[in-house]
């Protein structure tokens, strides 16, 4: 049985979504059967793994309503053991009240959490940002919570709210293990990013994993050019990131 | 009688806060009665201010729960035009599910925008990134909104998005106008971003401030220090691009 992996922070922008992308495509790079889910009304896998023909319109959102099965939303990727649920249509809407409501109520998100590690996949769930009814609710069917921190002073201020989120939920899910904090945007040599990682790894002992990811200039291209930065670029200092990070949780979410 | 001006993305991380603070400072620093408001649960506006001792722990939730008055969550500020309501202690709980549905139904948040408008205030709100309830319920009752994009391809491919529901919105709320997109963390020199700017303004002529905010050293080093980079370093780059859009603006707002 594979395990579910979400990536979760209330802060936004600080890489949620391409540590989603690029972590389950160094995972399949591995060989480890995974399935990456877009719980983010946003959509922005999509566009991470340029996935926008028209035929790749209906996802998560549609799949919640009732009115599809669950191979119909769940697609190959050019990776063979890859497979993507993207968000749906639900992005191409106005509003997202009423997808909260439904992702917060529907039996079905269990549904397909359960068949897809049933089919022996690893999960990854990008999430959007905050801790409301879809982040609760992704955070109440999961194993395992990674949450990024972009190393900026903002992003550190709010740490000690997102935790303590996390820690009620995982008082309520015995099943849920916080694996830890993934320090993003790293700036080697920018004093105050590196004081920011200082910080976060002093005041936070063994809950900081020891790969960082930096900041670079091929993750921004990558996005831009609708591919993940580990396809793109292998030997990209943030790919080289993203692969130990796989290496090193492989093992657990298997 | 001012006006309330919403800043709102779906995007996290492109400056919503950063925006509305130092927007709400050059207003104050003009002249214009100002008060600062933050609907966002995270409550990243005291970080910004440096406003963390314990007196400021009421704010905004706990005014919403009906046990306190008004008076009690509008701070002054060292600035004498600036007023500011904090987040409260939502920000220092759990999770935010019951937030989204208080500040979604209470009449109090109508209550407290009116009343602020009365007393001659010109309103900014800083809010948390989605299109979730909290947005929704603070666009029905604004007169302006003015939607921050960070200068990075992730950000640029989900604004048909936030447009589409601004423009929901605006329909729904004959007295909103849509002020604008306000390009941030723009790099000159660096193609990419400039890239983005120009294709911005191409797709959206008439949508996009002619300011742009750079990225700077400045901005990160003002939120490590609980400071608005606009009263911290005056001269800027970044908060002469505030203090200018505060000039653009403060004739629409009064
Ligand atoms: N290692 C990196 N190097 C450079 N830029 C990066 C890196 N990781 C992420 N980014 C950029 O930072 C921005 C935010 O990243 P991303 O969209 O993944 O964050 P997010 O947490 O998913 O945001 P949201 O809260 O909107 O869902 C994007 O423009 C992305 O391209
Ligand atoms: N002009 C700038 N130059 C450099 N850094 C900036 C600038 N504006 C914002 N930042 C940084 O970018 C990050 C995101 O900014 P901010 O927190 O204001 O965004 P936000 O949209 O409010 O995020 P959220 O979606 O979490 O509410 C912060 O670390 C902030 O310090
Ligand atoms: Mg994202
Ligand atoms: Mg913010």
């Amino acid at each position: 049985m594979g395990r579910v992996l979400a990536i979760v922070s209330q802060k936004g922008g600080v890489g949620k979504t391409t540590t989603a992308i690029n972590l389950a495509v160094a995972l399949a790079r591995r060989g480890v059967k995974t399935l990456l889910v877009d719980a983010d009304p946003q959509g922005s896998v999509r566009y991470g793994l340029g996935m926008l023909a028209a035929h790749y319109r209906l996802g998560v959102s549609d799949y919640l309503k009732g009115e599809i099965e669950m191979q119909e939303i769940i697609r190959a990727t050019t990776l063979p053991w890859l497979r993507v649920a993207l968000a749906g249509t639900i992005s191409d809407g106005g509003t997202h009240e009423d997808y909260h409501h439904s992702f917060a109520s529907s039996p079905l998100v269990e549904e397909l959490l359960m068949r897809a590690q049933e089919r022996g996949y690893v999960v990854v769930i990008d999430t959007p940002p905050g801790l409301g009814p879809i982040v609760q609710r992704v955070l109440a069917n999961s194993d395992h919570v990674l949450v990024p921190l972009q190393c900026e002073p903002a992003a550190v201020q709010t740490t000690a709210q997102i935790l303590r989120g996390i820690r009620g939920v995982v008082t309520k899910n015995q099943q849920l293990t916080f694996d830890g904090i993934l320090l993003t945007m790293y700036e080697p040599g920018n004093t105050v990013s590196e004081r920011v990682a200082a910080h976060v790894r002093a005041q936070l002992p063994q809950l900081v994993f020891d790969v960082a990811v930096p900041r670079t200039v091929a993750s921004v291209d990558a996005v831009a050019a609708g591919q993940p930065v580990v396809l793109r670029a292998p030997n990209d200092a943030a790919s080289r990131a993203y692969i130990a990070l796989a290496d090193e949780l492989s093992a657990r979410l298997q």
